[in-house]
């Protein structure tokens, strides 16, 4: 079965997309097959693995808003591995909310991505995967709704920031009306801390802020009742910074540095955290 | 007469509200009274001030959707600082750009913020203000283009990473639409360098494109021709992220810090670039 993950956080620059192509191409060197979807209309995910948003001819704007679009037509295998594919994103991704609008009311804009990829999610067509990861926008609209409904996982980067905190109860908020509304199985899988500075009192005294809220939930029907703070965090690296650049992820661009070894280990504990789920 | 200046950046957490209440600050320990507009529904810079903003009975949000409201009964001082004042976000802004919808066509609703705030901008009221520093959301929606027919100037705080480069182009093309549409006026005065690493080869990469670019408008009839790249940046610096979890800017809890000493020269800077325009 192939496990859906949203990687989710309407605050921005917390490091959704280095953890979304960092943690699939990490999965993937463990001989998984993973698909990253870029649902962000900066299309950051996109550059990042190496492909021009502004040359593609179909994206997931298409899947989104085109009835005729075609799941396997429209994703692509990332350059050099064989194992990763992604749908990428373009720049016109920005009107989709817009064009999806008149059909909120009956719940099905909401589901729009789910839906069109459901054949490729039940393993059924010519591309299978045993990740897809879900690279949404620093928002809580109805892009990140879609990966919301479609994702049975929700994984939230973060940085150890006073004001991150702020953010963190309206994203659960949202994840539980998604759940109850849309997607009972959805469950939050656990937070990534990126770009930490460990050696920092600030991200000590939240990380612990953030411990202590999860620990009140483990005997509640919340959906981050089983959630962890993965362990070891994402240390600030500027390789980290300097990879998408180049069109790569860390694993071609500097596959000894800490940045490397750290989405190694996430990966790690994201495997196991799908055991007996 | 005032400078209205908005720190404008889609890509988030960039710096901008560590900017808006930093340099806020710096500004009014040279004597500046300065007045600070919270545009963003995530209520940050509120956060970063001191000031809770679900304890808030009125707001910009009220400014902006309510006939009644006046600006002066709206802005409140900062706590300890008779020269600085707030204008705070509340969650409810979250909704004002939807209500504001209908009167986009007629371009009203572009122009809310600018129509409220002219009493106060032109010093007529009982409150007045050297300076007025509008924070935006992290978007180029209704509430950023509020602050661009506002302004006067745009300051744009950033990040010297790559995907940086990418928004920016998008970012100045929307100012090149303001300035034609709604704010002949508009001008950028200059970049802001936010958490800087001066260290790493990417960081000057970055710096040494952005310069590039401005160069190249030198002589073109583009509202960043004369724009700068503040110097020197802003450096990273614990303190900076620390400093709102106690409601206070750098200068009350940190003010011998890297981050207090940097704030205060790009207000020299700022002050600067505002002689002979
Ligand atoms: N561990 C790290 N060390 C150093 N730089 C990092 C690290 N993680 C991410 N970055 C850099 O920080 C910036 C923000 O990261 P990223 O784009 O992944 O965040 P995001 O949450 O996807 O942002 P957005 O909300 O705009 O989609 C990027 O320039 C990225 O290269
Ligand atoms: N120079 C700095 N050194 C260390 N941390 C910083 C610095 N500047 C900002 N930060 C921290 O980085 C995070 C993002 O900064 P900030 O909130 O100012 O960005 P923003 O552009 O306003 O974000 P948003 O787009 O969400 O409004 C915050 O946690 C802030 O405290
Ligand atoms: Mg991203
Ligand atoms: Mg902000």
């Amino acid at each position: 079965p192939c496990r859906v993950i949203a990687l989710l956080n309407q605050k921005g620059g917390v490091g959704k997309t280095t953890t979304t192509a960092n943690l699939g191409a990490a999965l993937g060197r463990e001989g998984c097959r993973v698909l990253m979807v870029d649902l962000d209309p900066q299309a950051h995910l996109t550059i990042h693995l190496g492909v021009d948003p502004n040359e593609l001819e179909s994206s997931v704007y298409h899947l989104l808003t085109d009835d005729d679009a075609d799941a396997q037509q429209l994703i692509r295998t990332v350059e050099g591995h064989e194992n990763l594919s992604l749908l990428p994103a373009e720049v016109n991704l920005a009107g989709a909310e817009t064009e999806l609008a008149p059909k909120m009311v009956t719940g099905s804009a909401q589901r729009v991505l789910r839906d069109r990829l459901a054949g490729v999610l039940s393993g059924d067509g010519e591309k299978k995967f045993d990740y897809v990861l879900i690279d949404c926008p620093p928002s809580l609209g109805l892009l990140t709704i879609n990966a919301l409904t479609t994702a049975s996982e929700v994984v939230v980067p973060m940085q150890a920031h006073f004001l991150a905190l702020q953010g963190l109860s309206k994203l659960l908020e949202t994840v539980q009306l998604i759940r109850q509304g849309f997607n009972p199985s959805l469950r939050v899988t656990g937070m990534v801390l990126c770009m930490h500075e460990a050696q920092t009192i600030l991200a000590s005294e939240v990380v612990a802020d953030v411990k202590a809220f999860l620990d009140a939930g483990r005997s509640l029907d919340v959906p981050w009742r089983q959630a962890v703070v993965f362990d070891p965090p994402i240390r600030r690296n500027i390789k980290l910074a300097e990879s998408p650049s180049f069109g790569k992820t860390i694993y071609d661009y500097a596959p000894t540095s800490n940045g490397a070894d750290d989405y190694r280990k996430l990966a790690a504990s994201v495997i196991a955290a799908g055991v007996g789920q």
